[in-house]
């Protein structure tokens, strides 16, 4: 089975197209795989990026010096996999 | 105990099999309303199974529902279960589910993406398309709501097999999405069809593949709009609502416009709430909340193709 110890889910917040044609850069050309949760469509909209463990000091670098805001919306993946686990275990007990 | 869908527990989520067992026990509990059909079979030959709910007739207008295309959005499945639960409690206790059933049919199909799903419990949590194999690539699946023949390859579709929304060699390569679209064809009288996903919040109407309003856009926005409200007014989770492409981006392949391309004019996608910090991973603790706001809007939609026949 697939973990995702440490990888994270980044909440940006592009703010023109400029950033949003940089964002769709990123996802192609991303030295890790990278996936986004949420598209980039339009300025002040949320795009979501899940960001495996391994890439995400380049990926915050590549954001901060872009000027791109972004929060971190999903601290550890495997964190809630395990508690989403925990809790159908429960469930069917 | 005896098991039962009344001892069934619709705040958790549950695995495959237990998804395919509740089924049956719907079909048991409520024998003259619910049945079971098989449409096909997926790409890893799991059964398609749609639940029907029909108070007789032949070949009534019929309003399909789908859940699960994309696996990982295991809050869709939940969703699926406890509203065809609900359905099936309601009919005859509720005017407007009562009204529905008494002159059309709905078609649910809970798990579409089986092979994913499965995927997502045993391998990969994270894994969205469907798990057939392209000859050329290393890389599997399809992207399946990208896989229908309406703008099919186009802008918003990815032809890079690694990719997440990747279109697939062909329109309907993928077992799982033919199975529907002859499905539909067969029937010839779906009148609404409605594929629910998550998340982002947005109730979405055709078309994805071109920014060219579908001639139906006014009465598609006007009711998306009231849907809209009348779901937020339950918990205050708020939509937006338009057409895909002017609402989110394009999309080439989409379940709806297919769907709308093929005469079925109340074709609606369904993006579930995100409270902003989970995404598609919503805790187990939303899924009712999801499910009862998501509820008032189907119920419009539905109550709306009932009184507009065309």
């Amino acid at each position: 089975e697939q973990l995702f110890v440490g990888d994270q889910v980044l909440r940006i917040m592009p703010s023109d197209e400029e950033q949003i044609n940089l964002l769709r850069v990123l996802a192609e050309h991303a030295a890790v795989q990278v996936d986004f949760w949420r598209h980039p469509t339009s300025p002040g909209q949320p795009a979501d990026l899940w960001v495996p463990f391994p890439g995400l000091q380049a990926v915050k670098v590549f954001l901060e010096s872009n000027n791109i805001s972004y929060i971190i919306m999903i601290e550890d993946v495997q964190e809630l996999l395990d508690e989403e686990k925990k809790t159908m275990t429960k469930s069917r007990r | 105990i005896n098991r039962s869908t009344s001892t069934f527990d619709y705040a958790s989520y549950h695995t495959i099999d237990e998804i395919y067992d509740w089924m049956d026990m719907l079909v048991d509990d409520h024998p003259d309303l619910v049945s079971k059909l098989q449409i096909g079979q997926s790409y890893e030959n799991r059964p398609l199974y749609v639940l029907k709910f029909s108070t007789g007739g032949s070949n009534r207008p019929a309003i399909w529902l789908d859940t699960g295309i994309h696996s990982r959005e295991w809050i869709t499945q939940a969703t699926g279960i406890w509203t065809a639960n609900k359905i099936a409690k309601d009919y005859g206790q509720d005017p407007s589910i009562t009204a529905i059933l008494d002159s059309m049919d709905i078609f649910f199909e809970i798990i579409t993406n089986p092979d994913g799903f499965a995927f997502t419990q045993s391998s990969n949590r994270l894994w969205r398309k469907t798990r057939s194999i392209t000859a050329s690539s290393n890389c599997i699946g399809v992207d399946p709501n990208r896989n229908w023949d309406a703008g099919f390859g186009g802008s918003g579709s990815s032809s890079n097999p690694c990719s997440e929304t990747y279109h697939g060699p062909y329109a309907h390569s993928e077992r799982e999405v033919k199975s529907i679209v002859d499905f539909i064809l067969s029937h010839g009288n779906v009148k609404s069809v409605i594929s629910i996903h998550s998340y982002s919040q947005m109730l979405l109407f055709p078309y994805g593949y071109t920014t060219a309003p579908a001639p139906d856009h006014q009465e598609l926005n006007e009711l998306a709009k009231k849907a809209v409200s009348d779901l937020a007014a339950v918990y205050g989770t708020k939509y937006t609502y338009g057409s895909i492409a002017d609402t989110i981006y394009m999309a080439a392949g989409t379940t709806v416009d297919w769907a709308y391309d093929n005469g079925v004019k109340y074709s609606f996608t369904f993006e579930l709430r995100d409270t902003g910090r989970y995404g598609f991973l919503l805790p187990s603790s939303q899924i009712i909340p999801t499910a009862t706001e998501t509820w008032t809007a189907l119920l419009d939609i539905m109550v709306h193709v009932l009184e507009h026949p065309y």
